[in-house]
């Protein structure tokens, strides 16, 4: 799911 | 990390500098939207809070900071060195109209009911309005320097370059944030129009300037 997914996008 | 993210940063970081330096070199912030460039400053506040706590790479790190020190320094710039040359008359539009709808989506529409993931879906809710003080402005002026259209075209490439990034992502490695692909279609959606001026226009050495 998108919550898991780390931010790696500035 | 892709080619499009990566120019799309690069863009975006260009964009960044081109307006610093022209506010610097000049002395002036004539023509540029404060009300913008404080957006711009909450938006990255509010998106790298984690920047102490999650670590993902020196690039993303160093960038953020970069990010960070260079808009608070330009909202220091114009309201404060060089506030004498801040067209206030101009630049009206109220950005509560923005803040408060936009904080309202991000409780209603987000990933996560968390502080933070509510303050990222902020930041990014907020950035795709951010730039629409600045277009009102030149709007309401009925032009814009050379140097601020190309500091608008390097900023409204970057997420232009961040949607081919997404698409990319999506049949590489079938990630996709909707909130996040949504928000910068509506972002460079935007953009479109002062798009169309800058290739008909500028880049044939004009000066921008919107139909009366």
């Amino acid at each position: 799911a998108a919550t898991e997914e780390v931010k790696d996008e500035l | 990390m892709n080619v499009f993210r990566l120019v799309g940063d690069l863009s975006h970081l260009l964009a960044i500098i081109i307006l610093l330096l022209k506010i610097w070199k000049t002395r002036s912030c004539a023509g540029v939207s404060g009300k913008s460039q404080i957006l711009f400053s909450l938006v990255f506040i509010t998106r790298y809070l984690d920047l102490f706590t999650n670590f993902i790479s020196v690039y993303n790190s160093v960038m953020k900071i970069i990010y960070l020190v260079t808009s608070l320094g330009t909202v220091y710039l114009m309201y404060f060195k060089f506030k004498a040359t801040y067209d206030s008359n101009h630049d009206t539009f109220r950005i509560e109209f923005l803040v408060v709808p936009v904080g309202g989506l991000s409780f209603l529409v987000n990933h996560d009911f968390t502080p933070l993931e509510i303050l990222w879906t902020f930041s990014i809710y907020l950035e795709s309005v951010a730039i629409l003080p600045q277009l009102f402005m030149i709007s309401k002026t009925g032009e814009a320097e050379t140097i601020t259209s190309h500091y608008l075209f390097a900023l409204g490439s970057y997420r232009a370059l961040y949607i081919v990034n997404w698409v990319y992502r999506y049949y590489t490695e079938g990630f996709f944030d909707l909130i996040a692909i949504v928000a910068g279609c509506v972002q460079t959606i935007l953009y479109c129009d002062f798009f169309y001026l800058y290739i008909t226009k500028v880049l044939k050495g004009k000066q921008l300037k919107l139909p009366a």
